[in-house]
């Protein structure tokens, strides 16, 4: 199946809290960030307009976030279809 | 499961309330009277969902409509989609958006205010979460949604999933996973979350166990009946579906449907299918948890087993038969539909079932062939974990995780036989399904089939093709995986109906604790001498 790239990414921080997680998605172009209620420095970065699906993995912003020290892990995340029943 | 409706007195003003049939049948639409939810009897008993909140992740919700405003709850609420606090509907590209609304209106609408009709839990709070409505899904907005606000939310109602094609192979991705696995272990202060899920629309041509939402053991899978007992037109086979609700009208009959609240403070009679399902089960426990707010998630599925009725439930193809433990199932309609007032009933004396342990019963793992014409018969014998500090002795869940791959994904046929002897269709014929590269993946089909029974003895797997043309593939794997308790769960429960399920199941358990209590005592002696 067709890969869709979309501009949402799971991001680990070191450390840090929903400010400094605003903060550094505002600094890489993300409308914010928003911290998951499980696992530990978990956020999540999304894109400040509409979503788009793309069809190229977004790997710059992915390389920028990637190399920022704050950053622990990066995860792209991939886009699917999910249907109403 | 006929009751004289005069027994209850319940009198609702709401415009559309006499046809709501899956609440109160009287025989409204062509239906059959008495095939309802019972819920007149949890309502008489004083139950209707306070203090319960009930949260609808789908494309957003009518907050305003006046039939929901007041039980709104704004606090637990969100737009994953638009990542603002307000999950009012958007317009979307197919111009459906009020699939929410509709799910919201089931569970929750207000009573008595004439307007619209009443929800099955009219008392409850509904909060909506919205994140349907982007051009695509991702883990991370599936996580968040469904981990979201565990301490407030009580129940989760999803009417989604992989699409219902009859080819689709696909569930929760890994961070959905941990989300999921967080939610029963921790919310609800560690009492769980309960998720309630559709079990699928696809059809004959489809299996629930397919979707690894509804297959999940931390999900209540929910099909849906019509109003004369039939099954619906899309009904999916599936082992893990557990329960099902009155939620679809079959005849050519306008009213029929399903009535609930629509968008734009409107009403509507239409609203009909396995998305009506999940709501009115969610609905039918939120009851018990106003009963009863100690219920576990494992609680609730238990009260779902022991007081779901075959009523006049009727399918023609896959007969009612009974497991180990005599309890009766089929396999579209689970334990049967939702009882609400024989389940508030056991709910308020319910005492939480014992811990739950996991066993490993055993593994194939060398590769096996399969052909047409041939059926590939495994078997693992398992002392579940016996001796050891895992031992499972009452099953809850049976998971059988399978690699395999075959010429035409679609032709294969998946069954397995507990040692009691009961027989669950992990997978049956997809004629859609035409894929010849991917087959399963350790995938995790699951039964509720074996629910009570004792897993020791010898597990049966079979395998084989079923279709038109020779279909060859391979098994790699198949792993069993054991669910459930080491004491009875049922011993300490009290039995006020003699007649129910829970009478003949706790007979059961005395029986056999008593059995094995004479053997081990035997057994001493011999030794002895």
């Amino acid at each position: 199946e067709e890969v869709i790239f979309t501009e949402h990414f799971l991001v680990q921080l070191h450390e840090g809290t929903n400010e400094d997680a605003h903060q550094l998605a505002r600094e890489h172009g993300f409308g914010s960030a928003r911290k998951l209620p499980f696992g530990e420095g978990l956020f999540h970065f999304y894109p400040g307009e509409i979503p788009k699906s793309r069809r190229k993995r977004s790997l710059q912003q992915h390389r920028r976030l990637a190399k920022d020290h704050r950053v622990k892990n990066v995860f792209p995340q991939e886009g699917f279809g999910r249907q109403k029943r | 499961g006929y009751r004289e409706i005069s027994n209850f007195d319940v009198n609702m003003s709401d415009p559309l309330f006499t046809k709501q049939w899956y609440l109160i049948n009287t025989g409204q639409a062509d239906g059959t009277p008495g095939l309802d939810l019972n819920v007149a009897e949890a309502w008489t008993m004083g139950f209707t969902g306070k203090g319960v909140t009930i949260a609808i992740m789908d494309d957003g919700i009518d907050y305003l409509h006046p039939d929901l405003a007041s039980n709104y709850n704004a606090e637990a609420s969100f737009d994953f989609s638009s990542n603002d606090p307000f999950p009012y509907p958007r317009y979307t590209d197919d111009w459906f958006n009020s699939h929410g609304t509709r799910c919201a209106g089931e569970v929750s609408a207000v009573s008595n205010n004439n307007i619209c009709g009443v929800g099955v839990a009219y008392n409850s709070k509904v909060a909506g979460i919205r994140m349907l409505d982007q051009p695509f899904m991702t883990d991370i907005i599936e996580a968040s949604s469904i981990s979201h606000m565990p301490q407030v939310i009580d129940i989760y109602s999803a009417s989604w999933g992989p699409t219902d094609d009859g080819k689709t192979v696909d569930g929760p991705r890994e961070l959905t996973l941990q989300a999921m696995a967080d939610g029963v272990n921790k919310g609800r202060g560690g009492k769980g979350s309960i998720y309630v899920w559709a079990s699928g629309d696809g059809g004959s041509y489809d299996d629930c166990n397919c979707d690894g939402y509804a297959s999940s053991m931390w999900t209540i899978s929910i099909n849906s009946a019509i109003n004369d007992g039939r099954t619906a037109l899309y009904d999916e086979s599936c082992s893990s579906t557990l329960a099902s609700t009155f939620s679809n009208g079959r005849k050519r009959n306008p009213e029929a449907g399903v009535a609930t609240t629509d968008l734009y403070g409107n009403c509507t009679l239409r609203h009909s299918g396995t998305s009506a399902a999940a709501p009115e089960a969610a609905g039918v426990f939120a009851l018990a948890l106003e009963a009863n707010p100690n219920l576990t998630w494992r609680d609730l599925q238990h009260l779902t087993v022991l007081t779901s009725k075959r009523n006049k439930l009727h399918d023609e193809v896959h007969q009612w038969r009974r497991n180990g433990v005599g309890l009766e199932f089929n396999h579209l309609f689970g334990y049967g539909v939702l009882d609400a007032g024989g389940m508030v009933k056991l709910a308020r004396e319910w005492k939480t079932v014992p811990e739950r342990f996991h066993c490993v019963a055993g593994s194939v793992q060398e590769t096996q062939k399969i052909q047409s014409g041939n059926k590939l018969v495994l078997s693992i014998t398992t002392d579940a974990c016996q001796g050891k500090d895992n031992f499972v002795r009452y099953l809850e869940h049976v998971q059988a995780v399978i690699t395999i791959n075959a010429s035409r994904r679609g032709d294969l046929n998946v069954n397995m036989t507990s040692p009691m002897g009961t027989k669950s269709i992990l997978l049956s014929r997809r004629p859609r399904d035409d894929d010849a590269k991917v087959g399963f993946d350790k995938w995790p089909f699951m039964t509720t089939h074996t629910w009570g029974e004792d897993p020791r003895g010898t597990w049966l797997l079979e395998v084989g093709f079923q279709g038109e043309a020779p279909q060859s593939g391979v098994l790699k794997e198949w792993t069993l995986m054991l669910h459930g308790t080491q004491s009875a769960p049922y011993i300490d429960q009290v039995v006020r109906d003699y007649q129910s399920k829970l009478a003949m199941s706790k007979k059961e358990e005395l029986e056999e604790e008593l059995d094995e209590a004479v053997e081990r005592s035997l057994k001493s002696l011999l030794s002895k001498n």
